[in-house]
């Protein structure tokens, strides 16, 4: 059973203690980041519950906390993966989606079927390893969802983007 | 001795070909051209002085000077450009690095930076922020927003209630940055939209600055008696600033309807795709 409540408690908790701002002891701070976690969990269930019910599909979602790092197990490892882009916006919008990947060619389609165009950059990490990340346009309608799917390519002909490395040195 | 742009069909950035750090914004639709130069600098946390014993902490913004340190003149600088996006990574030192990026169709750029862990084996503690110099005669007024609703106009060292005998010439003139500052001359408007709250000011005509990470190594006195010193994953910050460049008339529509994208960002969910068919009951 998902539930949003534990959530709205541990942001209550954190607003009213000004959580954020580092104005509290480190043992507390450390407890405000279990108090969050510990309410996403229920409420990863109730978003799980909501968007099967309004796909009519029920299914194992993953959500990746960790994407602004460039870190999603799913599609790092998966050689095919739907992505779901829910826009909580009362307008369309188009959204360049970025998802951490390990291969070099994708095919991804848009909710019609058709093959959206899309393209696998690698990028330099600070942990000392080429990253590369998938893109592709999501184009979502206003309060709704999409639903794009991404499946490796065995086409022998990669399109991966290298960087150019300019190196400048003090003058 | 090359220059290096990226841009789409309506902005183009700019970088400097001896420092690698942004020169010059253009808004190719309105013809506005700007030239910015935003770095990295860090202010160092005050231990107290003759005038007063209060040190920089969680609590309190104290710098020593009122010249921060840049935290490098020049940046590493690493290109990519596809059909669906451009990207200038810029390396500034071992601990501050960022990446300004252009998607087609995008009417602002985006500025993803990664700060720490902030090094203090110095022990001087560092207050790092992100500044941008630009010439706009903006005399000594900058605007903020409060909570994303109403935007205020701030004025250097005054208040507009009282007279105003400023002590602290930076921390005095800083003020919370919720969603957005802005600085303009009247014709062209220069915002920086944040991804959450931070501080941030306008010290000097035409500049615009956000802090955006911090490492203290002594407490303020004021309560939590420990310094602001995280080992874990919080000594790493990344977080992304979206610049507008646009006329005063048209800018408020562009940072709004901007604001609630990035505020009300959509959402990605994955699965493995082995669905069933779901059942209400």
């Amino acid at each position: 059973t998902g539930s949003s409540a534990p959530l709205n408690e541990a942001m209550a908790v954190l607003q009213h203690h000004d959580a954020v701002s580092g104005t509290s002891k480190q043992h507390v701070a450390y407890d405000y980041a279990r108090q969050l976690a510990g309410g996403w969990e229920p409420c990863q269930v109730l978003l799980s519950n909501a968007l099967a019910r309004l796909s009519r599909s029920k299914a194992a979602f993953t959500f990746c906390p960790n994407l602004n790092i460039s870190i999603c197990p799913l599609s790092e490892t998966a050689s095919s993966f739907q992505v779901i882009v829910y826009n909580p916006l009362a307008r369309k919008v188009d959204w360049m989606v970025r998802l951490p990947v390990s291969k070099s060619l994708f095919v991804v389609k848009d909710p019609n079927g058709k093959a959206v165009q899309s393209s696998v950059v690698v990028t330099p990490s600070t942990e000392q390893r080429d990253l590369s990340e998938l893109l592709f346009s999501a184009s979502v309608p206003a309060l709704g969802f999409s639903v794009y799917s991404v499946a490796m390519s065995n086409s022998p002909a990669p399109r991966v983007h290298k960087l150019k490395t300019k190196s400048k040195k003090p003058s | 001795t090359h220059i290096l742009t990226i841009e789409n069909e309506f902005i183009r950035a700019t970088f400097h070909p001896k420092t690698g750090l942004l020169m010059q914004i253009e808004n190719l639709e309105k013809n506005l051209l700007l030239p910015v130069q935003q770095g990295f600098y860090w202010y160092n946390a005050s231990v107290g002085d003759n005038r007063s014993s209060q040190t920089s902490g969680a609590y309190i913004f104290r710098p020593t000077r009122q010249q921060p340190l840049p935290v490098s003149r020049w940046a590493r600088t690493q290109v990519v450009k596809t059909a669906l996006v451009q990207e200038v990574h810029q390396n500034f030192s071992a601990w501050c690095s960022q990446v300004v990026r252009l998607y087609p169709g995008q009417r602002h750029l985006e500025l993803e930076w990664t700060v720490g862990p902030i090094p203090v084996t110095d022990s001087w503690g560092k207050e790092v922020i992100s500044r941008f110099d630009t010439l706009l005669e903006t005399g000594e007024v900058f605007y903020t927003d409060s909570n994303g609703r109403e935007i205020l106009e701030r004025r250097r060292d005054y208040r507009p209630t009282w007279t105003l005998e400023q002590t602290e010439p930076v921390a005095g003139n800083y003020y919370p940055v919720n969603t957005r500052i802005y600085i303009t001359d009247g014709q062209v408007q220069l915002t920086v939209l944040t991804d959450r709250s931070q501080g941030g000011s306008s010290l000097q005509k035409g500049s615009l600055e956000l802090m955006v990470h911090r490492k203290l190594v002594r407490d303020d006195g004021r309560g939590v008696d420990e310094p602001l010193m995280e080992l874990g994953s919080g000594a790493w910050v990344r977080g992304r600033h979206f610049v507008l460049l646009d006329t005063v008339k048209t800018a408020a529509a562009g940072h709004r309807l901007l604001a609630e994208k990035v505020v009300l960002a959509p959402q990605v969910v994955l699965s493995q795709g082995d669905s069933v068919l779901y059942n209400l009951w």
